[in-house]
């Protein structure tokens, strides 16, 4: 299955 | 605190505490890759790759970070037309609330710093050297812990335990 990923970046 | 509703649920919101705003994360899918280098030689790596080397979500550096994260249980319906369409195809508000209800992210939700290779962010699960490696050691991503607070049914808030340096970060969903 996929696995679902939430990303940011912090500045 | 005024915590307000995202647009989606089942995902993953930046919280902005002091004005009470919500910034939606950059989502993507990945299945996990397993990569063997060299015959033999021993090198190996497991993990998720997220294309690019930035998010498009920015986040401004500070020493207390809030996520939030709802399944919709406790969300008013949105909106009429919505409704009544989800209605008119059999599914009605209370039952798409039970099922949404069902999936609650305390211990599925893990946050690492992302790592990089080739233009792409990778989160590794394993990485290990090859036999002529000086780095035998099984090594992953960094990965933060952080607590997971109800606020109401179906809602939570995240609290990052540390204080995150700038870069790069993601969220898996397990």
């Amino acid at each position: 299955g996929e696995t679902t990923i939430y990303s940011f970046g912090i500045d | 605190t005024d915590y307000p509703e995202p647009e989606f649920k089942n995902e993953v919101y930046f919280f902005n505490k002091g004005e009470s705003k919500l910034v939606r994360l950059e989502k993507s899918l990945s299945k996990l890759e397993t990569k063997t280098k060299a015959v033999g030689m021993g090198g190996y790596e497991s993990g998720y790759t997220i294309s690019g080397t930035k998010a498009t979500s920015r986040i401004p550096e500070s020493p207390n970070l809030y996520f939030i994260f709802s399944n919709g249980s406790s969300a008013p319906a949105s909106n009429k037309q919505n409704d009544s369409t989800m209605r008119a195809n059999g599914i009605d508000q209370s039952m798409q609330n039970s099922m949404n209800s069902m999936f609650d992210p305390t211990n599925s939700l893990s946050l690492y710093k992302t790592d990089f290779e080739k233009g792409d962010r990778k989160i590794f699960m394993q990485k290990a050297g090859g036999a002529f490696s000086f780095n035998h050691k099984v090594q992953s991503s960094d990965k933060f812990t952080f607590s997971m607070r109800k606020i109401k049914e179906g809602y939570w808030e995240l609290v990052i335990d540390k204080h995150l340096p700038k870069g790069e970060y993601a969220f898996t969903i397990a």
